[in-house]
């Protein structure tokens, strides 16, 4: 087979052809799931009109509701060994990544690296990662609430008023603490961040994080500059991790998913503390 | 106390709509990082004084006389970090905050690929070594000598307590060997 898989005993993930996430096995199941990069245009807009404000630190407003992939085609190299299988992912060459599966995990590991993203052409950009599957979730999802209960959004929808939606990018992001999730009757996929990010679910079975943004104009609201960071030079570089989980839905009565993707939860935001000792004056006997 | 209440200040500054979200002006920025640093170089010498003082067990020498320095690496996060890059062996001490028994797969940035893991009771450590990645965009920015992660199984972390490991360079062991990918699939 052309197609490259990483695994444990617990979750399998196989790539394509093309080097992008293809399918996802856990929980006795097996879920066409994809992973990729894809980047909006930031809206420039004149900031004396309300309507038509520029994107900027404040406001996340896409030129249009159209999404730009960051490439077609992405180069892997594999490692696997007695405790981690990596693969690493390159998309361009100011975005890769590296997705692993541990020995002993239940999720698998996207650690991603994005930066500085290029504005030659003048155009700010804000990259999200998005993960599309074959669940029916019939524009249901759910967001965190400061990493505490998990809140029930409907795309295009408010709870109590009737909404129509001009933007429906931009209307549809809600913010992420620490998880958004989705599921119908039979599957859940579930996203663990590692920071505070925007996120949403603009398709069914789809969930998509923004993880860096670089814009070239002020969105008049009060921070006074564009957010494109070039203290240091060329514009900065961001590197995060985000979990995945798939499993069976929770609708099935099963509460193992939710019970683990909590406890990972809190060893993802409160990891050990990790302190280094330069023990070349002891010998290993010594230090025991 | 004034190294603590410093980093308290610090994290209640952080807690700013502007701090969580990023949203600050770019000076801002940076200065919230520089208070971040400070604040936490002021709170190591209050952990290094209780981690000496725990680290003194029964029949030991008296921890004034054999103090060791116990160093945070704030740029663990991009694979970086002076002490663990160097070629000398170092301890790693791992501090879990939660309340319950964890488990981890520690990463540790390293220069090579040679090495052996002692657990706190002298075992050594089932461990794997992965390239660090360089992406092409990233590569001059990366101040680090890091070519590697050294990967660990850190298993039963006790619930606010701490365990820690001896590292060395170990070029006889024949299962160290250089990490390389799997042939590509066409």
């Amino acid at each position: 087979s052309s197609y490259t898989v990483i695994e444990n005993e617990n979750i399998k993930l196989t790539f394509d052809t093309n080097g992008f996430l293809s399918e996802v096995t856990a929980d006795g199941m097996t879920r066409m799931i994809s992973q990729e990069f894809l980047y909006y245009e930031g809206a420039t807009g004149n900031n004396a009109e309300f309507l038509n404000r520029s994107s900027g630190a404040y406001i996340f407003r896409p030129k249009d509701n159209n999404i730009r992939f960051a490439t077609d085609h992405v180069t892997i190299e594999v490692y696997k060994g007695s405790l981690v299988e990596e693969v690493h992912q390159k998309f361009n060459d100011w975005i890769s990544q590296v997705v692993r599966v541990y020995k002993q995990s239940t999720y698998a590991e996207f650690e991603w690296l994005v930066g500085p993203i290029p504005i030659d052409d003048e155009i700010g950009k804000e990259v999200i990662t998005r993960f599309k599957s074959d669940i029916k979730s019939e524009g249901v999802f759910f967001t965190d609430s400061n990493g505490r209960e998990m809140i029930k959004r409907q795309r295009n929808h408010r709870d109590t008023w009737n909404v129509k939606l001009q933007e429906t990018v931009a209307g549809n992001y809600y913010p992420i603490t620490t998880k958004i999730a989705l599921e119908d009757t039979i599957a859940r996929m579930a996203i663990l961040t590692d920071r505070a990010q925007g996120g949403s679910s603009l398709e069914d079975g789809a969930l998509e994080l923004m993880v860096h943004r670089r814009l070239l104009k002020d969105d008049a609201f009060g921070v006074g500059e564009a957010l494109n960071e070039t203290e240091f030079g060329e514009g900065l570089i961001a590197r995060g991790k985000t979990h995945l989980f798939v499993g069976q839905s929770y609708l099935r009565a099963d509460v193992s998913l939710k019970a683990i993707e909590r406890l990972v939860q809190l060893e993802t935001l409160l990891p050990s503390w990790k302190f280094f000792s330069n023990m070349e004056l002891y010998t290993s006997d010594q230090w025991l | 106390d004034p190294h603590l209440t410093f980093l308290r200040e610090t994290m209640g500054i952080m807690q700013h709509h502007d701090a969580v979200t990023g949203t600050e002006k770019e000076k801002v920025a940076l200065d919230y990082a520089k208070r971040m640093s400070v604040a936490l170089r002021a709170c190591s010498t209050n952990i290094r004084n209780v981690l000496n003082q725990f680290s003194t067990g029964p029949g030991s020498e008296p921890t004034s006389q054999r103090p060791f320095e116990f160093k945070t690496c704030t740029l663990l996060n991009i694979s970086s970090c002076a002490t663990s890059e160097s070629s000398g062996p170092f301890a790693l001490t791992l501090y879990n905050p939660l309340a319950h028994t964890t488990k981890e797969y520690v990463r540790v940035p390293v220069a090579d690929y040679k090495y052996i893991v002692l657990d706190p009771t002298g075992k050594s450590l089932t461990t794997q070594v992965v390239p660090v990645p360089k992406p092409v965009a990233a590569i001059k920015h990366r101040n680090s000598i890091a070519e590697y992660e050294l990967v660990f199984l850190a298993s039963n972390l006790p619930a606010m307590g701490y365990k820690t490991y001896y590292i060395q360079r170990d070029d006889s062991s024949p299962v160290n060997i250089k990490p390389t990918a799997l042939p590509k699939r066409e």
